[in-house]
């Protein structure tokens, strides 16, 4: 199954 | 003292017609080099960033970096009131509540002015990094748009497949499933803005939400080419290049296997 990742986990906050 | 002036106002309204269905609330940035707009979408899967060059405004003006918390809604209702032909200035203070957008007809004949309060938003900046992607893939705008289109008729995610020959767009829903292809154009075919070019360093395979990919083809009337950037496992980059101004790059998270 895929699961839709959150755009966070790839970019870091800054 | 903020003021940008655009001879072509519809410009501007394009553009938040390209953002509002995505975005609701979000920060314009304003600063000597231009505007600039980072923004999620409500369930944080996926992110638009905005960038127009001061250099892109027929006039344009900021003595002191400012931040304009919009409601995009509001804003596009406002943007209505504007001819296509018209000249739109922006204006703010150094501390603004509201923002003035000022309209004139091509002939001076019709002159507005309307003011939009502005909201005092919390927002998370990304940093985006500046990557080198395996693939970047040209296209027209809208092609892509159609293919957005018609795939989701049939389901809800996309396998885009990526390789020297051309880039392919699966989908698989309950009704059965579909693959678009579209090639590399060789080089003596037609114009340049209907060309396909691929490059690519590997091939790449990755999987997405056709929702998204169609909130970001509302984007589609900014200019006739569209280009995916992509990597494995990292977000995918639609970019639609704004003629001498900018461009509005939307960023969506893949699907990844359990």
């Amino acid at each position: 199954r895929n699961k839709q990742r959150k755009i966070m986990v790839f970019f870091s906050s800054c | 003292m903020f003021e940008a002036r655009l001879t072509e106002g519809s410009l501007l309204k394009k553009i938040i017609e390209a953002i509002k269905d995505l975005v609701q609330e979000a920060n314009v940035d304003c600063s000597e080099e231009g505007l600039t707009m980072q923004a999620m979408d409500a369930s944080h899967v996926s992110l638009c960033s905005l960038n127009m060059r001061h250099g892109g405004f027929d006039h344009y003006r900021c003595d002191r970096s400012i931040s304009l918390g919009l409601n995009l809604a509001n804003l596009g209702k406002i943007l209505k009131c504007a001819g296509n032909d018209d000249v739109v200035t922006l204006k703010a203070e150094d501390e603004p509540d509201t923002l003035t957008l000022m309209f004139e007809s091509p002939n001076q004949e019709r002159i507005s002015d309307f003011e939009l309060k502005l909201m005092d938003i919390e927002t998370e900046h990304l940093g985006i990094p500046n990557e080198e992607y395996k693939c970047t893939i040209s296209m027209p705008s809208g092609e892509f748009q159609r293919i957005v289109r018609d795939l989701a008729v049939i389901g809800e995610t996309c396998i885009i497949t990526c390789t020297k020959e051309g880039v392919k767009f699966s989908v698989s829903g309950d009704l059965g499933n579909g693959n678009v292809t579209v090639r590399q154009s060789s080089a003596a075919d037609g114009d340049e803005k209907d060309q396909v070019k691929i490059q690519m360093e590997e091939p790449v395979t990755l999987n997405f939400a056709l929702r998204y990919l169609g909130f970001f083809t509302k984007a589609t009337p900014l200019g006739s080419t569209v280009k995916l950037h992509m990597s494995p496992d990292v977000p995918i980059v639609v970019e639609y290049p704004i003629d001498g101004i900018g461009s509005i790059s939307y960023f969506l998270a893949p699907k990844i296997d359990e």
